[in-house]
């Protein structure tokens, strides 16, 4: 249920967002303005009501694969782990667009409080499973190509390992020394 | 393998193998995922080698990577499903592609856009004529909308194609230099051929923005043709081997055949038949804008792979204090563990909207048009989202890998560029989310006029009756 009050914060701040973009806009209109100078005016509001219509949409979209009945065909340990994930970004989320939601949402200072608290706590819990998530992705060493992403995380070797490839190591005295650095060492500025 | 790592695996709670199978769609697309990755990786020459080339040898390179993983492709399609697509192009063009490819690929555009459009906006007879040699290479494309002075804002577009009844042909003009198209993958020296988004006009009167098939180079010399001013823009902060080109067509003749004509259609007489819906003109970016949104997706996984193995194995505390892995430090946890989540949320987002371009695709060809503001609409959102997010993610991802996420060896710099640039391809995402914001003031109005909304629109009909919001639980 709370999961799905969650996305339901999302769509009311985006449904009440169009509402007042629709509002201001056709105020505009009836003021004299053009569409296109309308339009533009209410832009800001515009683009807030569609990016919180598409974060409403991603948000539901991965409550529906959590919760729905694709969750029979996974095993337990699984859904655990997917609905560890749908918390964090659920709760993150809905953080990052508080200032939205407060405007058509109540929320006391406790229950934001407790939002946090929910935060640090998925957290932990997604910590634990951290390296193995990524393992998932199942993004093998050749299509990473970095030095610190390795499956074998032999970090540093692989770090050194790429500076000794850096052409400039490929002779003890590089040409500028002898062409600027020198005469200008010597130069007795 | 590094201890830390090794000790992380252990104690994970689930399998890893049914995480990816789950992830990937199913069992059987992941192993096919392993065997294309395994078989585009073999016998590749080092990435970190691109990082020290002159900017035309980073572009050969790229050619070359582009060539050999084609023909190595659709080798494998042969092998699996002669004439099917689960491998080449859809994989070629998205995912592995991108990944193999750091400095970008300079066909991919071909791959995900003029091939694309001439299937969907040719009549049959173009695709037969143009279409199957551009599927076999023998042609190689790009699509020419954007210009110098005018990006997202189609109805701004300045170049020409004017009809001539005398001699049934169209006189394609770049009347200034803002009309100049710009951008386009592969456009400045790999390809011959051209799709050019102009503005259609017969006897002066202006029909709207219509495609155009223009060759600009000769099949056998590769220079050139008259009237045609075309070449690399320069350097961008990321792709170097993408090859983004510039044309100016100084009144370029072409065939009227050669307008793709399965909507909208210019007759010999100079009579204008209308396209049945007008967004049948945006079909094929709805197509690429999903497939930016798993593209960008999967970068973000890239770099969230690094970052947080390189946190498992990083150490770092106050002094005499024994150091803990700095994924420990619930700081480190914050940069980095939302973004698996995104990933994922992305990853499902994404699938949604792919299916509906295929559900709508087929709707379209039955004659229903009635999805398409709808998927227009999520596509639009979700581009500019996804790319949005992935990009300043993959920067955080660069940040709390320390110093070293700076080194181009780390990668996240190459992810990064990748990345980013999907927020001006494709749409800008400001004028993308303002197009979709048009749509939300329709969907209002059909809202207080109790009209149906479109079922992804729904809540905004449900959630609009509510006079405040539930008790919060």
């Amino acid at each position: 249920g709370s999961w799905q009050q969650l996305v339901e914060a999302l769509q009311y701040a985006a449904t009440n967002k169009t509402r007042l973009a629709h509002q201001h806009y056709t105020t505009r209109l009836g003021a004299g303005r053009t569409q296109p100078q309308a339009l533009n005016e209410t832009g800001i509001e515009l683009t807030q009501a569609a990016e919180l219509h598409g974060r409403a949409f991603v948000t539901y979209t991965f409550l529906q694969e959590v919760t729905g009945k694709a969750a029979a065909k996974r095993s337990a340990n699984l859904n655990r782990v997917l609905e560890q994930l749908l918390e964090l970004y659920l709760v993150h989320t809905v953080q990052r667009h508080m200032a939205d939601i407060l405007r058509f949402v109540p929320l006391s200072e406790q229950q934001i409080d407790d939002l946090q608290t929910r935060l640090e706590l998925v957290l932990k819990q997604v910590r634990l499973n951290a390296v193995a998530i990524v393992d998932g992705f199942d993004l093998e060493d050749r299509e990473l190509s970095s030095v610190l992403g390795s499956y074998d995380g032999n970090v540093y070797e692989r770090i050194l390992a790429s500076a000794k490839k850096s052409p400039m190591n490929k002779r003890p005295v590089p040409v500028a020394f002898e062409r600027y650095l020198k005469p200008f060492m010597r130069a007795k500025l | 393998v590094n201890p830390d790592l090794v000790k992380e695996r252990q104690n994970a709670t689930f399998d890893v193998d049914e995480f990816a199978s789950w992830f990937y769609g199913d069992t059987a697309l992941m192993g096919m995922k392993r065997l294309i990755t395994e078989e585009l990786y073999r016998g590749l020459d080092d990435p970190l080698d691109l990082e020290y080339m002159s900017y035309e040898d980073v572009y050969t390179a790229g050619v070359k990577q582009a060539v050999e993983s084609t023909v190595r492709m659709r080798n494998m399609q042969e092998k699996i499903n002669p004439g099917g697509t689960e491998i080449y192009p859809t994989l070629l063009s998205g995912l592995v592609g991108n990944a193999m490819m750091p400095a970008g690929n300079p066909m991919a555009v071909h791959l995900l856009m003029f091939t694309k459009a001439l299937k969907g906006q040719g009549t049959s007879e173009q695709y037969e004529r143009w279409g199957k040699r551009a599927d076999n290479f023998e042609i190689i494309g790009t699509y020419a909308q954007t210009e110098l002075g005018h990006g997202t804002y189609l109805r701004g577009l300045q170049t020409r194609a004017d009809y001539d009844r005398r001699t049934d042909e169209f006189v394609l003009h770049t009347p200034h230099i803002s009309a100049y198209k710009w951008w386009p993958g592969g456009l400045g020296h790999t390809v011959n051929y051209c799709i050019v988004v102009a503005q259609l006009y017969i006897d002066g009167e202006s029909k709207g923005i219509h495609l155009f098939l223009v060759q600009v180079r000769d099949e056998e010399t590769h220079r050139p043709l008259p009237g045609i001013d075309i070449g690399d823009i320069g350097k961008k902060i990321g792709m170097p081997g993408v090859n983004n080109g510039y044309l100016g067509l100084n009144k370029v003749r072409i065939p009227r055949i050669q307008m793709l004509m399965r909507n909208a259609q210019v007759l010999e007489d100079g009579s204008y038949v209308k396209s049945p819906v007008s967004q049948l003109n945006y079909f094929p970016m709805v197509y690429v804008r999903a497939a930016v949104a798993f593209g960008n997706t999967f970068f973000l996984a890239q770099a969230v792979t690094i970052a947080t193995r390189y946190s498992a194995v990083r150490r770092q505390s106050p002094i005499n204090e024994p150091e803990p892995q700095v994924l420990d430090h619930i700081t480190q946890q914050m940069k980095v563990l939302p973004e698996i989540a995104s990933v994922v949320a992305y990853r499902l987002a994404a699938g949604q909207v792919w299916s509906l371009y295929h559900r709508t695709a087929k709707d379209v060809n039955a004659g229903d048009y009635s999805r398409l503001p709808e998927l227009h609409a999520l596509s639009c959102t979700l581009k500019a989202a996804c790319s949005y997010d992935s990009t300043y993610a993959i920067e955080r991802m660069r940040q709390s890998c320390g110093g070293h996420g700076y080194l181009a060896a780390a990668n996240l710099g190459n992810i990064f560029g990748l990345a980013s640039a999907a927020c001006t391809y494709e749409g800008e995402n400001s004028v993308l989310y303002l197009q979709v914001g048009k749509i939300l003031l329709k969907a209002w109005g059909d809202v207080l006029a109790k009209r149906q909304l479109m079922p992804t629109m729904s809540y905004l009909g449900e959630l609009a009756a509510w006079k405040q919001f539930p008790q919060w639980t």
